[in-house]
């Protein structure tokens, strides 16, 4: 079974589509075989990926209602070992779409537990920026989170938030559900709030928190208009380059927790 | 009755809570009355101002559900002529706390009707990254909506549904709705990106975009962390600046449309 780990923090605009992307491109770079999970009603990491409104035939609504399964949804992108699965605007009715399903918060569990593709190694969920049954569909889906966090007041005021979800869901209807890590997003060297906010979540959460950084890195932001990662847009810059050091030492990482 | 301004935009992370704060407290600063709602689970615009997790005794889901008026909810902020009705985490469950009620869309726009204080000038609404009940409540209750957009391709995604939503509400439950303006934020000279989506968007939306442009200004994103807005914590700096020159545009804008 892949192992799945979702990509969650219902602050908004905090990387988590620029990670869901550029982590798995990089893991897919290192010959891992990665499915990129949409659940967002923006539809971010589909068009970074360049899978754009006109292709998305069957999408994550179609598996969350039971329509489709993972297989039918799944879809190639331009980066080798990476297939996606888009997302789409309907999603934001999700809600009413399963108001009088049972289990509806484990919708995408039941998917990936059928899931038929035993070379896929990871399977990534990009999470819309709400604690909705979107986000909950996946923290009951997966095995990890990994949360990017901004360096910023804002951002760090919803971290406790966040981390009592993730117990909850843990306590209730997934008990194998772990805080992979933290990654800081947007580091500015330039900033003393980027600085503080590091100190301050180093010592409050210490191993959690992942060494690498990702830098604030216009790279980064321009890469999704050509519907490419930044790892293909701009290889050497100093985004591709953090995200392919966040890819080793996730993988380190879960090798030696 | 005051005149009732959304702050909405689903795309996470681009400025409606930093432009609700500013904005209100610079038309405060001008001699208005302003009431600040924060719809926001988040609470972001309730932090920023100073009114702590303790101090938020009665909130907007209160107001929501009907326990309490508009009037019951209000508190005062550490701004002159400025007050609010703080938000709260109990928000994410509004869906269900209303799944039997009738009208469920209007629940705001039935407290505002009823809200007994002629002296307020204008009602602000800080929206969440979606658009849910939460952000489809304000904008039934909105006679205008002000779009922060972030000078970022993903922002740009974004924005067709957006505008698309709100001519369902004026078509269906809020005739009057309008779009008040369009408002850069973090608009950063050094990077090509921010002028691109700017001439792209005065291009295709014209008169709706305001002349004034809010630069990226950390001084911005430290002013939350000491519960104050801009104005007060750096009177002088690039965004204090920005947003008392946004204000004035506003009421230019309002006089003559
Ligand atoms: N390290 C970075 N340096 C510069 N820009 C970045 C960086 N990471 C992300 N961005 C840009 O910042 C914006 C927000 O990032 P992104 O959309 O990935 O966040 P998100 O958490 O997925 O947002 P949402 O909450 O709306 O889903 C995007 O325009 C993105 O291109
Ligand atoms: N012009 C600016 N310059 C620098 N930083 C800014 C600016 N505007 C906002 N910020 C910072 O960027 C982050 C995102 O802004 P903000 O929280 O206001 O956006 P939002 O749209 O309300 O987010 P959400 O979608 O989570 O509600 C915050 O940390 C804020 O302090
Ligand atoms: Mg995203
Ligand atoms: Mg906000």
């Amino acid at each position: 079974r892949p192992r799945v780990i979702a990509l969650a923090n219902q602050k908004g605009g905090v990387g988590k589509t620029t990670t869901s992307i550029n982590l798995a491109a990089a893991l897919a770079e290192l010959g891992k075989s990665v499915l990129l999970i949409d659940m967002d009603p923006q539809g971010n990491a589909s068009t970074g990926l360049g899978v754009l409104k006109a292709d998305r035939k069957i999408t994550t609504f179609d598996v969350l209602t039971g329509e489709a399964s993972l297989e039918d949804a799944t879809t190639k992108t331009s980066v080798q070992n990476l297939h996606l699965v888009p997302g789409t605007t309907d999603l934001s009715s999700i809600d009413l779409e399963l108001v009088t399903e049972a289990n509806k918060v484990q919708r995408l569990r039941k998917s990936i537990d059928e899931y038929q593709n035993p070379q896929t190694d990871f399977i990534l969920i990009d999470c819309p920026p709400a604690l909705n049954l979107l986000t909950i569909n996946a923290l009951s889906a997966a095995d990890g989170v990994v949360v990017p966090l901004q360096c910023e007041f804002f951002a760090l005021e919803g971290l406790s938030q966040l981390m009592m979800t993730i117990r909850q869901i843990r306590q209730t209807v997934n008990p194998s559900l772990r805080t992979q890590g933290i990654v800081l997003t947007m580091y500015d060297v330039r900033n003393n709030l980027s600085g503080q906010v590091e100190s301050d979540v180093r010592e409050n959460l210490g191993p959690l928190v992942y060494r690498t950084k990702i830098p604030r890195n216009v790279r980064l932001s321009e890469a999704p208009s050509h519907f490419m990662s930044s790892l293909q847009y701009d290889s050497k810059s100093s985004g591709s380059v953090a995200y392919r050091a966040l890819a080793v030492e996730f993988l380190e990482k879960l090798e030696h927790p």
